[in-house]
């Protein structure tokens, strides 16, 4: 992970936003999934996981804990996409709203 | 570097060789396969001009070919930007805004596209002064050996997180947002990486800024490339309060905190864009994106970090579903 030489400190940004799936959609007009960042249908007390061991929760519908959308995609998954990118996962928080990992490099 | 993941939202910013865009193509595999999220609405890729071009790998050897990439999955439609002083520290940006996938595209309900309201902010500094780089210099009696802008500390005898959470404390990092969820980093021989998830907030948060976010620092503290990052996407007051500061009290506090010569500042507010939104709605959007963008042009007036920096540029874009406010400062002499 160590990397000779200068250092290039300006980052790549990239944000990809995702339309709702089907399913996540209203039944009827009017009724909303409640499902875009931003939402606080989802209060899930922040925890930190450092390190591994972030187990995967899956969906619980209707339960406390449940995780919508990509939050519901388990670190392992989100790792392997890292590799790709050459960053390796130093640890996780996870928010209300959100999951922040911190990255390697 | 960090990634964000919100249910419909992934955010990864990455810095020094890394291959970022390389990503795209499993990001989407993996909302199709684990969350039948089969439509992208909108991408952005953005980054400032590198230092060291040539170390660069992949599609990020030049802008071109990044941009060329990011058509090769969205098609021609996107647009590319160069904003800012070509021959100093220009920003460069591509967007798309569009569906994927369209035969089976559900429409967005208007509520939920409410819920999209999106406002960045993302402080690029450079050129920082000895004493913003000195906290973020391993000790020299806990340092491995090696050069180069930071690797996870091996031999150190502080580990990372608890040097992370040591200049976070120092230099109060922690103090940006009372009450945020902090996870920060150290790195050996030198670096700091921070991640941060604000709550929704508590009852003393105004309810004129409802909903929560994160804010993430990255800084490479070297002598010659010195660079920190600030970026944030929490729901600002229009006054500081106890719990969340204003915008220029933002932005002056980081600067105090990095201590740069050189810095431009970016604030993105997104609009309805002009096909998606009935117009029951667009008129709740407009008028907050419309404050949210007013507010930043006179944020970023020329007095914004006092007599000692000079604003070089300020600038304002219109796109189609988003603005922008971009402003870069210099330190005088």
């Amino acid at each position: 992970l160590s990397s000779p030489g200068p250092f290039e400190g300006p980052e790549k940004l990239l944000e990809v936003w995702f339309a709702p799936s089907p399913e996540e959609l209203p039944l009827s007009q009017g009724h909303d999934a409640g499902n875009g960042a931003g939402s606080s249908s989802s209060a899930t007390a922040a925890t930190t996981v450092n390190g591994s061991g972030r187990s995967y929760r899956g969906p619980t519908p209707g339960g406390q804990g449940e995780l919508k959308g990509l939050r519901r995609v388990p670190r392992e998954v989100w790792e392997e996409m890292l590799d790709i990118v050459k960053c390796k996962v130093l640890s996780v928080v996870e928010g209300e709203e959100i999951d922040a990992y911190l990255l390697s490099e | 570097s960090s990634l964000f993941v919100a249910p419909h939202l992934l955010i990864l910013k990455t810095c020094g060789t890394t291959l970022n865009l390389l990503g795209l193509h499993r990001i989407i595999e993996i909302a199709r396969e684990y969350c039948g999220l089969t439509n992208i609405w909108r991408c952005f890729y953005s980054r400032k001009s590198f230092f060291f071009p040539d170390r660069q790998q992949g599609p990020h050897k030049d802008w071109r070919d990044e941009v060329k990439f990011l058509d090769g999955i969205f098609g021609t439609a996107g647009s590319a930007y160069t904003v800012g002083p070509m021959n100093r520290d220009h920003w460069l940006l591509s967007f798309n805004l569009s569906l994927l996938h369209v035969p089976s595209s559900p429409t967005i309900s208007s509520k939920t596209r409410l819920r999209y309201h999106d406002t960045t902010l993302e402080i690029l500094m450079s050129h920082l002064s000895p004493a913003g780089r000195a906290p973020f210099f391993l000790p020299e009696e806990s340092s491995g050996s090696g050069v180069g802008g930071g690797s996870v500390a091996s031999s150190s005898s502080v580990g990372g997180h608890e040097l992370g959470r040591r200049i976070s404390s120092e230099l109060g990092i922690d103090g940006i947002f009372p009450g945020a969820k902090l996870d920060s980093f150290g790195f050996d021989p030198c670096g700091y990486s921070a991640n941060a998830v604000v709550g929704t907030g508590g009852p003393s948060t105004s309810p004129e800024v409802p909903g929560g976010g994160y804010f993430t620092i990255h800084v490479t503290p070297e002598e010659g490339w010195s660079y920190a990052s600030f970026e944030c996407n929490v729901p600002l007051p229009n006054k500081s309060t106890d719990d969340r500061p204003d915008l220029s009290s933002l932005i002056q506090n980081v600067v105090s905190i990095f201590q740069p010569n050189r810095l431009s500042i970016t604030l993105f507010v997104s609009t309805p864009s002009s096909a998606s939104v009935p117009n029951g709605d667009a008129s709740t959007v407009l008028t907050a994106a419309s404050e949210a963008e007013n507010q930043a042009w006179r944020s970023f007036g020329a007095d914004l970090l006092g007599a000692d920096f000079v604003r070089k540029d300020r600038i304002g874009y219109e796109f189609d579903g988003y603005d922008l406010v971009f402003a870069c400062f210099e330190k005088r002499g």
